[in-house]
C-alpha cells in the first residue's frame, strides 16, 4: 500500500534535498522492487543517486537508464524524472505493459544528473546550464556536461572556450558527474536503452548529434521514435518533432546519447521536454505533471519496443 | 544571488540561411552579454535569446536595420522568477 503520508508535492519544484528525500522515501516504501544507489558523486561532493526498479534482485538483468537533469536549468526535467519514479511503483502489478517490462528489465532513473548545477540554479543563477567544475586560467566555471562524453569529444558543436555554454571540459569525461555514469554503465554491461531529458522545445531524437552520417539502426529508431511521439500527443496535443540531433536542431559533439549508442546501447534517444508556450526553461509549475504525464506515454512506447526487441 | 530585472526573451524568427547568418552577428558579439536559450540552427527554426535590459535597445535596433522578425516572449524575466521562487517558498512550508 503506498504511505498515505506521501506528501511531496508532484506538481511543484523542489530543492535537490527533497528530490533526495523522496527518492529515499520511495526506496523505503517500496523495497522489493526500488533501491536508491549512488552511482558516484559532483565536483563539490555531492552524492549522485539512481533508483534502481527491479524484480530480480541480484541478476543483471537487460536495462534502461532514464537520465535527468544534465543541464541544470532544465528543470522541468528534473521534475518529470521524480514523477516518473512514483509512477513506476504506483503502476506495477497494475499497468501490464509496465509490469511485463519490469519482469524482463531493470530501470534505472537517474533525476539529477548534475547536481551542483541544479543546487546553483536555485541559490545563485536560475539560468545556470554547465556543471561547476573549476577551469584552471580561466575565470569562467563549469563545463557542459552533454558536449564531454566520448563520442567525436571537442567535435563540431561544442566549444573549447571555458567560457562558452556548450564548452566540452578538458577532456572527455573530465565531469566527475559524466565519469560516474560512465563507470556505473560501462561496470554493468547490459544496458539496452539510453534515454536523456531535456527541455525544451518538444523534439524527439536518436544518433547522431556529431555527425550528419546516418546511425546504422536510424530507421528503427525513427520508427520507435515517431511511435513514442504519438502516444505523447495522445494525451494534451503536445506536438513533438522527430528526427536525428544533428539535422533536427544542431550538430552537437560529446553527447550523452551518441556516447550510449556506440557504446552498444541501441535504444538511445533524447527527449526535448515541452515549452509550448513562451516561458522556454521557466515552465509554470503547473505545468509539470502534465508534461510528466504525456511524456510517460512516450517513454513506456519505447521501454515496450526494447521489451519485445531484445539483442 | 544573479538578478535579472528588465531582461526579456525575444523570439527571432529565423526564415531563411540569409537571415540566419544576419544572426551570427549577433550571436558573435561577446559585449552584448547575450544568452542564447534556443541556439540558431541551420533549419529555420525561432531561435530564443535572453537580452539584458543594458543591451535591448542595440538588440532591438540590429533586429530592426537587418529586417528580422522578432516578438518578446518574457517582458520581465526576473518578475517571472519571482513567480517561481514565491512558488517554491509557499511549497517548502
Amino acid at each position: 500500500q503506498e504511505r498515505s503520508s506521501n506528501n511531496f508535492n508532484y506538481g511543484a519544484y523542489h530543492s535537490l534535498e527533497a528530490i533526495y528525500r523522496e527518492m529515499d522515501s520511495i526506496a523505503r516504501d517500496f523495497p522489493a522492487l526500488v533501491s536508491r544507489v549512488k552511482i558516484g558523486h559532483s565536483f563539490e561532493n555531492r552524492p549522485m543517486y539512481v533508483l534502481k526498479f527491479s524484480t530480480a534482485e541480484g541478476r543483471r538483468r537487460p536495462a534502461i537508464w532514464l537520465n535527468a537533469g544534465i543541464h541544470s536549468r532544465e528543470w522541468i526535467s528534473q521534475a518529470t524524472a521524480i514523477w516518473t519514479a512514483r509512477k513506476i511503483v504506483s503502476d506495477y502489478g497494475k499497468d501490464p505493459a509496465l509490469t511485463s517490462i519490469l519482469e524482463k528489465m531493470d530501470i534505472f532513473l537517474l533525476p539529477v544528473a548534475n547536481p551542483d548545477g541544479y543546487v546553483y540554479t536555485q541559490t545563485q543563477n536560475r539560468l545556470w546550464r554547465k556543471t561547476r567544475s573549476l577551469n584552471p586560467g580561466s575565470a569562467c566555471v563549469g563545463a557542459d556536461p552533454n558536449r564531454n562524453w566520448n563520442a567525436s569529444f571537442a567535435g563540431e558543436g561544442a566549444s573549447d572556450n571555458p567560457c562558452s555554454e556548450i564548452y566540452h571540459g578538458p577532456h572527455a569525461n573530465s565531469e566527475v558527474e559524466v565519469k560516474s555514469v560512465v563507470d556505473f554503465i560501462q561496470g554493468h554491461r547490459n544496458f539496452k536503452c539510453f534515454i536523456d531529458l531535456h527541455s525544451y522545445s518538444q523534439l524527439l531524437m536518436y544518433p547522431y548529434g556529431y555527425t550528419i552520417k546516418k546511425a546504422p539502426d536510424a530507421d528503427e529508431l525513427d520508427e520507435v521514435a515517431r511511435r513514442a511521439a504519438k502516444a505523447l500527443a495522445s494525451l494534451s496535443g503536445t506536438t513533438y518533432q522527430v528526427g536525428p540531433t544533428c539535422t533536427t536542431v544542431y550538430p552537437a559533439s560529446g553527447s550523452s546519447v551518441d556516447w550510449a549508442y556506440d557504446n552498444g546501447i541501441k535504444y538511445a534517444f533524447t527527449f526535448e521536454l515541452r515549452d509550448t508556450g513562451h516561458y522556454g526553461f521557466l515552465l509554470p509549475a503547473n505545468q509539470i505533471i502534465p508534461t510528466a504525464e504525456e511524456t510517460w506515454l512516450g517513454l513506456k512506447t519505447i521501454m515496450e519496443h526494447v521489451r519485445d526487441n531484445l539483442y | 544571488r544573479e538578478k535579472f530585472f528588465g531582461d526579456q526573451v525575444f523570439r527571432i524568427n529565423v526564415r531563411n540561411g540569409d537571415e540566419s547568418s544576419k544572426l551570427s552577428q549577433l550571436v558573435n558579439s561577446d559585449n552584448l552579454k547575450l544568452n542564447f536559450w534556443k541556439s540558431p540552427s541551420t533549419f529555420s527554426r525561432p531561435v530564443d535569446v535572453l537580452v539584458p535590459s543594458v543591451s535591448l535597445q542595440s538588440v532591438r535596433s540590429f533586429l530592426k536595420s537587418q529586417g528580422l522578425e522578432y516578438s518578446v516572449t518574457i517582458e520581465d524575466l526576473q518578475a517571472l522568477l519571482d513567480n517561481e521562487d514565491e512558488e517554491m517558498q509557499h511549497n517548502e512550508g
